[in-house]
């Protein structure tokens, strides 16, 4: 782990009192091979490696530390203050419907997650209506109408034939009549370089102004994720992230990518398959996952 | 990479950046621009360009020089298990691969093996009509392991050429799961004798190095045969499958580039570190 392998740095280094450029130097080496290791982004890595250094220079360690564990409690407390505090909260409109709208690669767990959000928001007392915006993959249509039926939960479908706007205004004027004062709207995986695509995205903004725009993130995505995270918050403009998958055993090194590229809030954590699997998002317990 | 006249420690310094955002891995990345300029020195190399042809042939070594095909036994049918986590591209995939298989002329039996999440099998389905070749499925919730048994069964007795076994997506660190394929595995080994005869691992090319983890566990489960790396028309580089190869020899026989029917292509070594490096 980290904390052995800056223990073995420091054994070779001067011991208690104040930590110098040398040792800090030596210490980070250590944590950007550990961050790199965790898929964190190579240019998020190297500004973090500079402001923890910063931190980390002429600090005194603390009578209970190894000098090891300081900079550890340092690292520690630099990546928690880096991706913010726990922020799982959806903006609710004062004059419903709320508009949710989940976007993101293929495959990264969209259509499960709007089925796990529809769950969550029922419990805390909200009237929730899925809609089907995934006019292209086999069966998408069929995937969140199967969603919806386990969990008891309506879900707005045109079929494939009506264009994702038009299906997304539809489904406003449905919520209204039909007393549902939440929508989350499920579209298709799309590439971030999909000029075609993201205008689709675009036009339904436009259109039906969402309160909130989730973006979708694997959370064992690479190097690649600050390209998506850039690309989907400059060109559509995000409100917060899921990260999904976070049961696997991933470091998810993508979350300090994406925060440190978007300044957006992690709302969720997607921790299984089933409909309940969806957490608050905590960043301090990422912290410690990331750093191993 | 680009503008420098001489080599100089920034050059390298520049090489290891460019592998680790292509998810090359630091340790790989290390290593190879390591071993490159040892290598560099005694062959007396003198420009960056030189250096950096040198970096792409040892990477094409690693993945091996050359395309690798699918393994075809002398008996039929073949079958082809394709496994992998959630979300990568295994379902599209087989799609794909059955199209390709079916323009050779092939007679092909899909598996709807995938009898747990929300729509597989009717997604399965769907790629079944297009290409127009025949599935095979049982109810949703049944037994994989008896849905795989079933589809051996129905190839033999149909003289089916290939019989590709779509599978549910899991996370290779979830034991069960991990079980519940190691049991697929063994029916179509006892169903018949030298089967499978690919396994096939779907890899997503945004994944990071958790993809390492992910050939290691599917391989020690199932045993895996062969890689296919999806969604390289997206920005990610897939630079992952250096280590892999290296430390598992697996070749990658595809590469996804799309989600259309005929977006599925041989993996070439060599354009795949010309990518690596664009
Ligand atoms: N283990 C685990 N699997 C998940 C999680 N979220 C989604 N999945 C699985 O990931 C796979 C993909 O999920 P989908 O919801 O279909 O993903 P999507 O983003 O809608 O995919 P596209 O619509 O094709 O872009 C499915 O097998 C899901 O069951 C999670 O938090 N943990
Ligand atoms: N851009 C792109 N998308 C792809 C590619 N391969 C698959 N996809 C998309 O990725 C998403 C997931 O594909 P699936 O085939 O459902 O993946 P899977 O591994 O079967 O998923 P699970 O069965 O849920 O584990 C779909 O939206 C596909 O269209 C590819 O090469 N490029
Ligand atoms: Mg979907
Ligand atoms: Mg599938």
């Amino acid at each position: 782990s980290l904390a052995d392998k800056l223990q073995e740095t420091f054994k070779k280094l001067r011991g208690k009192g104040k930590l110098s450029e040398n040792d800090v130097n030596e210490a980070m080496r250590e944590v950007r091979v550990a961050l790199l290791e965790a898929d964190v982004n190579f240019k998020v890595v190297k500004d973090f490696i500079s402001r923890v250094k910063e931190r980390a220079v002429g600090v005194e360690v603390m009578e209970s530390l190894t000098p090891a564990q300081q900079v550890i409690k340092i690292v520690n407390e630099e990546l928690t203050n880096l991706m913010g505090g726990v922020q799982s909260k959806i903006n609710f409109s004062s004059r419903p419907p709320t508009i949710i709208m989940l976007v993101g690669l293929q495959g990264a767990g969209k259509t499960t997650t709007c089925g796990k959000l529809a769950n969550l928001l029922r419990k805390q007392g909200k009237r929730p209506l899925l809609v089907a915006g995934d006019i292209y993959r086999p069966a998408a249509i069929k995937q969140l109408q199967v969603l919806g039926q386990q969990l008891n939960i309506p879900v707005f479908s045109m079929g494939n034939q009506k264009s994702p706007v038009d299906i997304v205004q539809a489904s406003v004027e449905h919520a209204k009549n039909f007393g549902n004062d939440t929508i989350i709207v499920d579209t298709a995986g799309r590439l971030h370089i999909n000029e075609e695509l993201m205008g689709e995205l675009i036009s339904i903004k436009d259109r039906v102004k969402p309160h909130e725009i989730l973006l979708v993130v694997d959370a064992m995505t690479g190097q690649d994720v600050v390209n998506v995270a850039e690309s989907f918050h400059s060109k559509l403009g995000i409100d917060g992230l899921v990260l999904t998958k976070l049961d696997g055993d991933t470091r998810g090194g993508a979350a300090l990518s994406v925060k440190a590229v978007t300044g957006c809030p992690i709302k969720f954590a997607g921790m299984g398959e089933k409909l309940d699997a969806l957490e608050p998002f905590y960043p301090e317990r990422m912290a410690s996952r990331i750093l191993g | 990479v680009t503008g420098y006249k001489k080599l100089e420690p920034e050059f390298y310094d520049d090489l290891e950046a460019v592998l680790i955002q292509a998810d090359v891995g630091v340790h790989t990345a290390m290593d190879l621009v390591e071993k490159i300029r040892c290598k560099a020195e005694k062959d007396k190399l003198e420009t960056p360009d030189k250096v950096k042809e040198l970096l792409k042939e040892e990477i094409a070594k690693i993945l091996g020089e050359d395309t690798v095909p699918l393994n075809i036994p002398s008996e039929s049918p073949a079958v082809y298990l394709v496994v992998g986590v959630n979300g990568v591209g295994k379902t599209t995939t087989i799609g794909k691969l059955a199209y390709k298989l079916k323009l050779e002329g092939k007679k092909i039996l899909l598996v709807a093996g995938d009898t747990f999440r929300a729509a597989a099998i009717d997604q399965l389905e769907i790629w079944a009509n297009r290409v127009g070749v025949e599935m095979l499925k049982h109810q949703e919730g049944s037994d994989p392991a008896a849905v795989a048994y079933d589809g051996i069964q129905a190839a033999k007795a149909r003289c089916t050429d290939v019989v590709i076994i779509d599978t549910a997506g899991r996370l290779h660190n979830k034991s069960n799961l991990m079980e519940e394929i190691k049991k697929v595995r063994r029916v179509i080994e006892r169903e018949l004798p030298g089967a499978p005869h690919e396994v096939l691992l779907v890899l997503d090319a945004t994944t990071g190095q958790n993809a390492i983890a992910q050939a290691n566990l599917f391989k020690e489960a199932t045993g895996v045969t062969s890689i296919a790396i999806t969604k390289l028309d997206g920005t990610a580089k897939g630079g992952v499958i250096i280590g892999i190869c290296s430390q598992l020899d697996i070749p990658v026989k595809f590469i996804g580039i799309g989600e259309k029917i005929d977006d599925l292509k041989e993996f070439e070594p060599h354009d795949f570190v010309e990518a690596l490096f664009a």
